[in-house]
């Protein structure tokens, strides 16, 4: 059987004159290293829920991705992260939603999926029960970058919400 | 918002979305895709999906899960079954795009806005891209 893996680090009116060669290339290397955590995994012998976690992970530990420290700001001025996994062999899903504080939220959305009879957990719920199954947390200071936040400034004088990558 | 979509050598199939909204968001709005049945969805039998964009569009069209029932029920591929999802989103103004993965092993990256950091990478062939067209 042939094995793959696909990622992607979001979408938006991304034009190429808003990236010099060298950020494409610094978004082409973390790209690479998200896919190769991935597939290193796949042809391993691993399974296909350890594959997506590992590639995640990479994209939310980076700031250049809106997910984990790339996040972006809600309108109170704090990080609020969204993360959930789905088992096509069993179809069973997990999620958490509306967390601040959880390290790698795509870990909070698979520890839901196997260890708990719930499937989408949000705020500090959500948060507790990853304190409890030893998940890292993390001040939500963590996330913020000046990146972000420049830009959180720009959309609030605008009165706008922007999607990911939506600012250039 | 982030995702990967992975088929394993016994050819189950898994999807995982990560997101940190829209700048400027309301606080507690359950943001962009990371929905199962919307931004996310996983079945053996049909593909893997995750999107990215505009998550109100992508949770009134259940787009991730649209995608992998007209495969189930309508015989379409993973091809054809996106762009139907992706045109469904435009038409209620949503925009963004997906990664999937079908049951065979295809791999599908399409988007209705100017570009997408994406990849995809199996024993033969290792692609990243960002802009249309690459």
């Amino acid at each position: 059987m042939k094995f793959t893996i696909a990622i992607h680090g979001g979408a938006g009116n991304i034009n190429p004159q808003n990236y010099t060669p060298e950020d494409i290339k610094v978004y082409e290397e973390k790209l690479k290293e998200s896919l190769n955590a991935g597939f290193n995994i796949l042809q391993g012998g691993g399974n296909a829920i350890d594959a997506v976690v590992a590639s995640v992970k990479v994209m939310e530990d980076s700031p250049l991705f809106n997910a984990g420290v790339g996040g972006v700001f809600a309108n109170n001025a704090m990080v609020e992260l969204d993360a959930c996994i789905m088992d096509g062999k069993t179809l069973n899903a997990g999620g958490v939603t509306s967390v601040h504080k959880i390290k790698n939220p795509i870990e909070g959305a698979l520890r839901v999926m196997e260890d708990s009879p719930h499937t989408l957990l949000s705020g500090n719920g959500a948060e507790l029960f990853a304190y409890k199954q030893g998940l890292e947390l993390v001040p939500n200071k963590h996330f913020h970058t000046k990146k972000r936040y420049d830009q959180f400034k720009k959309a609030q004088e605008k009165k706008k919400i922007m999607v990911d990558h939506s600012m250039g | 918002t982030v995702g990967a979509v992975a088929m394993d050598k016994k050819g189950n199939l898994a999807a995982a979305t990560s997101t940190g909204g829209m700048t400027n968001k309301f606080y507690g709005r359950v943001s962009d895709t990371s929905i199962v049945g919307a931004g996310n969805y996983a079945n053996n039998k049909t593909c893997a999906i995750s999107g990215t964009g505009t998550g109100d569009q992508f949770i009134k069209t259940v787009f991730a899960y649209d995608i992998s029932a007209q495969m189930e029920f309508a015989s379409k591929t993973l091809e054809e079954a996106g762009k139907i999802s992706l045109q469904k989103l435009a038409e209620i103004k949503g925009h963004g795009g997906f990664i999937g993965i079908d049951r065979k092993g295809n791999i599908q990256m399409d988007f209705n806005c100017s570009g997408m950091f994406r990849g995809f990478k199996n024993e033969s062939e290792n692609f990243v891209a960002i802009f249309k067209g690459d």
